[in-house]
């Protein structure tokens, strides 16, 4: 464990509690896309297989089921709960994201590390995190006015995905055969998708304006 | 071995 990378989990920890926090207070997901959070859901689902069966410390398995629980809880919020449901923009939130999931597994199945299952699975996991916040993107294009929450919600989780780049430039240089190409590339290209928000983020936190996206 | 390497990042 580095510095790099438990800024990085710290940071997709708050992401998550910022948004649950978002739900369960103020019992809206305005601004939220209930794709992007079934994507997440999906992403942990298909990377936490080995949960039960690979134990590497207490803060990895507790990290995991927080993250688990999270975002099916969130899931299931903007599904089920009777309030929150109705602030849910479903109409604004149409993007295809099972477009998403496919070419990912296929991509797996194609390239990955090891072709077992779980390492499939966990390959998958890895692509599609990497383009899971498309909808939500593109919903705040649509819907142009971003509350607070929302803002930081995405910024975090932009955040956690370029200090874990700076973790995996740690590692290979402090760790022999630290080399995970897939992970890496995968990794940048998900930074890299954020990078106009951040810029937009940054623009509107510098000159003290409310968050607001070109259409 | 590489072959059964655990993936300790979460």
């Amino acid at each position: 464990m580095n510095i790099f990378r438990f800024a990085g989990d710290m940071t997709h920890l708050a992401s998550v509690l910022v948004l649950l926090l978002k739900i369960h207070t103020i019992k809206s997901c305005a601004g939220i896309s209930l794709k992007t959070q079934e994507l997440y859901a999906l992403v942990f689902a298909t990377r936490y297989l080995d949960l039960f069966t690979d134990y590497i410390s207490l803060y990895n398995t507790l990290m995991k089921l927080i993250f688990l629980g999270s975002s099916f809880s969130i899931v299931w919020y903007i599904r089920y709960h009777k309030i929150v449901r109705r602030s849910y923009d479903k109409d604004q939130d149409t993007f295809r994201h099972y477009f998403l999931v496919l070419p990912c597994l296929l991509l797996a199945l194609l390239i990955n590390e090891k072709f077992t299952f779980r390492e499939v699975m966990w390959t998958f996991s890895l692509y599609l995190e990497a383009v899971a916040i498309l909808p939500q993107l593109v919903l705040l294009q649509r819907t142009r006015n971003i509350d607070n929450l929302t803002g930081q919600y995405v910024f975090l989780l932009g955040a956690y995905r370029a200090l874990y780049i700076l973790n995996w430039i740690y590692r290979y240089f402090t760790e022999p055969h630290y080399v995970h190409w897939i992970t890496w590339i995968s990794g940048l290209v998900q930074t890299l998708l954020y990078a106009d928000f951040f810029y937009y983020y940054f623009q509107s936190w510098k000159n003290n304006v409310k968050l607001e996206l070109p259409a | 071995t590489v072959d059964d390497y655990i993936h300790d990042e979460l």
